[in-house]
């Protein structure tokens, strides 16, 4: 169903997120 | 009443992978439909509707918005379900049926977890509280 999330798992967040959180 | 959806904005570039996930710009504006805990999020916006990263969505609302869970230093026991090998070096490498102490369980969907006293990020999809059913 569409409604079922994808069964990988997702991305690491994008580079300038990941900045942001360190 | 009318249910409020909160609004995110992207914030990087995404190409979906199946047809059940949307590809977005930095910038796009979405509205969120369901969060899932393994950190892919329903949304919907332009007419579309479909799967996105949590890690590519800011809310609008401000940062204030905290979401997210305070860490737990004690670890709380999860079994990995699914063996992954690390791809970043801040990432962990387990076999299924290994146990690990999960710290943080970030909104991403990448937790904080604890084996042997090494610490690293993992899919939260491939973990299962311990004694839980699948």
């Amino acid at each position: 169903s569409i409604h079922q999330p994808p069964m990988n798992p997702p991305p690491r967040p994008p580079a300038e997120q990941r900045r942001k959180q360190a | 009443g009318p249910v409020l959806l909160q609004t995110y904005r992207s914030i990087g570039d995404y190409q979906k992978n199946s047809k059940y996930e949307l590809s977005v710009g930095t910038g796009d504006i979405l509205e969120v439909v369901e969060k899932s805990e393994n950190g892919w999020w329903f949304c919907q916006g332009d007419g579309k509707r479909g799967w996105l990263p949590a890690a590519y969505l800011e809310p609008m609302d401000g940062p204030d918005e905290i979401e997210e869970q305070e860490p737990n230093y004690e670890g709380e026991v999860y079994t990995v379900v699914k063996g992954y090998e690390s791809v970043q070096e801040d990432e962990l490498s387990l076999g299924e049926g290994d146990t690990v102490e999960v710290i943080h369980k970030l909104l991403d969907g990448w937790w904080v977890i604890r084996r042997d006293e090494v610490t690293g990020y993992f899919p939260s999809m491939y973990l299962q509280k311990a004694g839980a059913k699948p």
